[in-house]
């Protein structure tokens, strides 16, 4: 399951 | 990363040294929130539990996690200890309750699954959106800033705002678009358009920041 997008946000 | 993004990202850096040089220069937290202040602790330190249990996304944003973990925490020492004559909590009088009870609860509801490390990192995103307010309720009461406090503001409100089309760029170029971030940021973005409205009519113009009577 690919990681929700704004997790690699700060 | 795109350029909004990036901009976003060194305008959010900016405000913390903004915040920084304004304690240590003037030797003074006046102006400041202290409640505000530990509520972004609060964010970071839930959001960045994925420096340890989420995946490995770059040196960049490790880097950047690790400085606002740091400066935001070393912040809350200056307010606390070394300056602590200066601040003033009688008119830093938000009630955070009213914050962190919506957000425990939104978070419990609205999350990308019920794991403890998810729910705290949506808990983060919807307190980041509210935690400007006990700052921005303490410069109601006051009803004037100080410039460089206002510059402060600015640079952190800028940040977020910043982020909006860093979503609609992804959107355009990924094809996906992450709900809970950007419904917390824009409403995160609305609390700060009074404010810029002041910074750009009167700040900016080289007048002091007062709110009008």
């Amino acid at each position: 399951q690919p990681q929700p997008q704004a997790h690699d946000e700060l | 990363m795109n350029i909004f993004r990036l901009i976003g990202d060194l305008s959010h850096l900016a405000s913390i040294f903004i915040l920084l040089h304004k304690i240590q220069t003037t030797r003074s937290c006046r102006g400041i929130s202290f409640k505000t202040q530990a509520l972004y602790v609060t964010v970071f330190a839930t959001r960045y539990l994925d420096l340890i249990f989420g995946e490995f996304v770059s040196v960049y944003n490790v880097i950047m996690k690790l400085f606002f973990l740091g400066s935001s925490c070393y912040i809350l020492y200056l307010m606390k200890m070394k300056y602590k004559p200066t601040n003033d909590p009688s008119i830093d009088t938000f009630r955070l309750e009213y914050l962190l009870g919506p957000c425990t609860v939104l978070a419990l509801i609205f999350n990308f699954s019920f794991t403890p490390v998810e729910i705290l990192w949506s808990f983060s995103i919807f307190l980041e959106a509210v935690a400007i307010l006990p700052q921005l309720f303490m410069l109601q009461r006051t009803g004037e800033a100080e410039a460089i406090t206002t510059h402060y503001l600015a640079a952190l409100g800028a940040y977020r705002a910043l982020y909006i089309p860093n979503w609609i760029y992804r959107y355009y170029t990924e094809g996906s678009w992450d709900p809970i971030a950007v419904l917390a940021g824009l409403v995160q973005t609305g609390l700060y358009l009074d404010f810029f409205y002041i910074y750009v009519t009167k700040v900016l113009q080289g007048q002091k920041f007062e709110l009008p009577a």
